[in-house]
């Protein structure tokens, strides 16, 4: 038996609004730590990774470990059901073909259920090492989509260089070219406005912007994004799951983290 | 379209 339950349905939405354009279909793995999943686009080039912790659940139980495969898109559509302050429960029985999801609104005398036939899906599950990168950036996550939707405008790829004195964000293209250059701030008034820039040396790598502009879809997550590189390895890109809760204070629930590798030549 | 790596050439799939 498996069973968990959030008291806050909107973060589940913003999970799914976060994947679903990215991955269609993907098996969530179930232990009694927690859930996560892990899936490839179709192209191979981005992975997602979420993982949500057993005890940011409300009420979590996992009497063995289950992997749930499901159509994601299916999931987002249940989803759209809910209200964003139902509490949602999701259900499932050992060897069922079927969730149940539970939606129970703030009312407390509305209760919907849905249930979502399960897939059984081949296992793509790429190993990722522990990393010690070369270069962090932790910004505003509201800037650094607006910084992929604007570079988008010039080109297909953005160049995200980090010197001494900051990081910059570049683009080429027909049209001509455009760059963004963040240094390091911090606000004691406004942390999530801060710039934190972690650098051993160095670094100048290109990613293509389309798979960025889909990473930013998790940016509703969390004030601030981390971006972290390496020299010949994927870059990361990580929300934190920030739930908020009636009395205004958040609990960090989980993360989802993007890789996507670097343009060839670089 | 740019050209990019593939995943798999960086992590192990198991």
């Amino acid at each position: 038996m498996f069973e968990a339950k959030l008291d806050r349905g909107i973060v589940l939405k913003k999970i799914l609004d976060a994947i679903n354009q990215l991955v269609n279909e993907a098996s969530w793995e179930c232990t009694s730590s927690g859930m996560s999943l892990q899936a490839m686009d179709t192209s191979h080039v981005s992975l997602v990774a979420v993982n949500l912790n057993g005890d940011g659940f409300s009420k979590f139980r996992c009497d063995r470990n289950m992997v749930l495969g499901m159509n994601l898109v299916n999931l987002s559509k249940i989803l759209k059901c809910a209200g964003n302050d139902d509490k949602v429960t999701i259900k499932a029985a050992d060897g069922d073909d079927k969730i149940k999801l539970i939606f129970e609104a703030p009312n407390e005398y509305e209760v919907s259920q849905y249930e979502i036939k399960l897939m059984n899906l081949d296992a793509e599950y790429l190993g990722i090492p522990e990393t010690s990168y070369n270069v962090t950036v932790k910004m505003p996550a509201a800037k650094f989509q607006r910084i992929c939707r604007d570079l988008n405008q010039i080109g297909d790829a953005v160049t995200i260089s980090c010197t001494k004195s900051g990081v910059d964000f570049s683009a080429t293209g027909d049209l001509g070219n455009g760059s963004v250059s963040l240094s390091q701030n911090s606000s004691f008034d406004k942390p999530e406005d801060n710039v934190t820039i972690s650098m051993q040396e160095p670094l100048s790598q290109t990613f293509a912007l389309k798979y960025l502009n889909q990473f930013t879809k998790a940016t509703p997550l969390c004030s601030q994004v981390t971006l972290s590189l390496s020299p010949d390895v994927p870059l990361v890109v990580e929300y934190k799951i920030i739930e908020e809760n009636e009395e205004d204070s958040k609990n960090e629930i989980g993360h989802i983290r993007y890789y996507l590798a670097p343009k060839i030549d670089d | 379209e740019i050209e990019q790596q593939c995943l798999p050439n960086y992590y192990d799939d198991s």
